[in-house]
């Protein structure tokens, strides 16, 4: 009934065939999936781009065996906290990141392949109530953790074999934060997006807060997803899952925001909003470069260009079983569409 | 957008920030 639903809304400029399906990923164990990622593999026949699936209480590698074809090659079992995200850890290899824990995250775990007896490998990287994670580049995580009295932001520091070598901290403002974009194109600039709806800048190399922004009240909770810096400007994709829907705007999902530093003011460059006639509100998703993808309320998935602000794809909930994940693999060439029995379909964009 | 939304822009407003903000 929701497939026939959603019919009349691709009819109306939106392509189903901007996602071509290219393979799908069945697990046989029945168990909830909870997160999706891709990670480069290096094994005897050289580097591949391999899927990673998380479920609560073990992980799982998947490698293509032929071009439609996956098989299940390493599987880690955690223990009795559940996991509850894949953190990917951009130019790396061999190496899954993940994060356990309740309501919030408590620990923050490394899984690998030993290389001396191709055992499978768990290490604890960092423990804590921990509200975010993100992987950077340069084999480095940053962390906000809190305590009753104060908040810590750090930088934890890998090795090519995955071993902690120690880290340090960055100012923490005084509201807590809850997502990290590295600015890119910047090497030692980092934004966070935090509790009261503010965008907070750090020089990532002296741990230096440089500016604090407010995004403004009309889209409380803002997520960050990316950032870069063009022309003196500070250009920041969010995310709004509590945005109210509006007539100017409609119900936006992401919002291109340009700030300038010097003076903590902002404009709006661009919505990319649900469909018009589209149910359902924005859920969750993930960017990747100029392309967001969202899970929607409805158990759809939407694609948008972000410079456009146009919705370029729909996925209407499959026959089996409504969209959960929504993740671009390494590049926003490949989509990785989830359903919570674990299965995982690769699309082409 | 334009400066006058804005306010001065500065190409260099990074390497400016990390002069001005406490070390």
């Amino acid at each position: 009934g929701v497939a026939e639903e959603l019919t009349p809304v691709l009819l109306d400029g939106v392509r189903e065939e901007s996602l071509q399906l290219v393979s799908k990923l069945k697990d046989s164990c029945s168990c909830c999936a909870v997160d999706v990622g891709a990670v480069w593999w290096e094994a005897a026949g050289g580097r591949e781009l391999c899927v990673v699936t998380a479920g609560e209480s073990a992980v799982s590698l998947w490698r293509p065996l032929a071009p439609d074809r996956w098989g299940k090659v390493h599987t880690w079992q955690l223990g009795e906290i559940p996991v509850i995200q894949i953190v990917p850890l951009p130019d790396t290899c061999n190496l899954v990141c993940i994060a356990l824990g309740d309501l919030e995250i408590g620990e923050i775990r490394l899984l690998q392949i030993s290389s001396e007896n191709d055992s499978l490998k768990q290490s604890l990287v960092k423990t804590g109530n921990i509200k975010a994670v993100l992987g950077l580049k340069d084999r480095r995580l940053v962390s906000s953790s809190r305590t009753v009295h104060e908040q810590q932001v750090e930088i934890t520091s890998l090795s090519e074999t995955g071993r902690s070598k120690g880290g340090w901290t960055l100012m923490p403002p005084e509201e807590t934060v809850l997502a990290f974009a590295e600015v890119e194109g910047m090497g030692d600039a980092l934004v966070g997006t935090t509790t009261v709806n503010s965008i907070v800048v750090w020089n990532l190399k002296t741990g230096q807060l440089l500016k604090k922004m407010h995004v403004g009240y009309s889209y409380p909770a803002s997520i960050c997803h990316r950032a870069y810096s063009d022309s003196g400007l500070l250009f920041v994709v969010l995310s709004h899952p509590h945005a109210k829907e509006s007539e100017s705007c409609g119900n936006p999902a992401f919002r291109v925001v340009a700030f300038n530093p010097r003076t903590a003011r902002s404009t709006g460059v661009m919505f990319s909003s649900l469909p018009p006639g589209l149910a359902g509100r924005y859920l969750e998703g993930d960017v990747k470069d100029a392309s967001a993808a969202a899970v929607l309320t409805s158990g759809a998935i939407a694609v948008w260009d972000l410079l456009l602000g146009h919705c370029t794809a729909l996925l209407p909930p499959d026959p089996t079983g409504s969209w959960a994940l929504a993740r671009w693999a390494t590049s926003s060439t490949c989509l990785l569409a989830g359903q919570r029995d674990g299965t995982v379909c690769l699309y082409r964009y | 957008c334009s400066e006058s939304d804005l306010g001065p822009i500065s190409l260099n407003w990074f390497e400016e920030l990390s002069a001005e903000a406490p070390p």
